[in-house]
């Protein structure tokens, strides 16, 4: 078990991040 | 029974080895199908530049570990390979159910989405084997994060961005490597981001011009 913080929102991923949505 | 340090990252390689023994340094059937449903097929591109990082990657693994080690080099990138297909597959699928699209024609064509995936892939390769050297001797250095952004003329900020995606996306990612690559993470937030070359800075006065969006937060108590 690892507490890695996901920081992401709901509606965001890669995509968003390389704006490529 | 307690591991020794060396036991511990023998451990840890074999079981890398185990997740990508079924997995293929070539896209697979599932991403080819993908790339193809493109507007543009960006098949050529990223075989062609993983050829090219494979190059890099090994001629500077050889320059930190010695010539001799040119085809160690080479094979660790493989491994990175296979890793940086299976993520990528994984995030596609993901990115599929959450997007409800099957064409990913901009992702797939941006060679900084791509450069970033690698060597992450590459990174957790690198980490994994760092503990005995891949000799059962020397504790490799050299090849510390962020060596990699430097072989690959990466930009951190473009790095920081797949982290989270990749670690939701594989799995098999054992306790120590989230750690570790949550650790590169902090070191890209805390210090390299902010290096007078980083495209934050531009990132920052496009967002100022733009004017603000979301309230700030009144300062704590």
């Amino acid at each position: 078990v690892h507490d890695y913080h996901f920081g992401l929102e709901e509606g965001e991923g890669v995509s968003e991040l390389f704006d490529c949505d | 029974p307690p591991q020794t340090p060396v036991r511990a990252a023998m451990n840890s390689i074999q079981q890398l080895r185990v997740v990508l023994a079924s997995a293929s340094d070539a896209p697979s059937e599932v991403l080819s199908a993908y790339f193809k449903n493109c507007t543009v097929d960006p098949t050529q591109e990223i075989t062609q530049r993983v050829r090219r990082l494979g190059e890099h990657f090994s001629q500077r693994f050889a320059q930190a570990m010695g010539q001799r080690c040119m085809e160690i080099g080479s094979q660790r990138f493989t491994l990175g390979t296979r890793l940086y297909y299976r993520v990528m597959e994984s995030m596609l699928k993901s990115e599929e159910r959450r997007l409800s699209v099957q064409n990913f024609s901009k992702l797939l064509n941006d060679s900084a989405f791509h450069t970033s995936l690698l060597a992450c892939a590459l990174e957790v390769v690198t980490a994994t084997y760092r503990g005995t050297g891949g000799f059962g001797v020397a504790v490799e250095t050299d090849l510390s994060f962020p060596w990699i952004l430097d072989v690959f003329q990466l930009v951190a900020y473009d790095f920081y961005k797949v982290i989270e995606s990749f670690i939701k996306a594989e799995p098999s990612l054992s306790r120590d490597m989230i750690k570790h690559l949550e650790h590169c993470e902090h070191l890209v937030m805390e210090s390299i981001a902010w290096r007078g070359d980083s495209p934050l800075f531009e990132l920052l006065h496009q967002a100022r011009e733009e004017g603000p969006g979301e309230q700030a937060e009144p300062p704590a108590t």
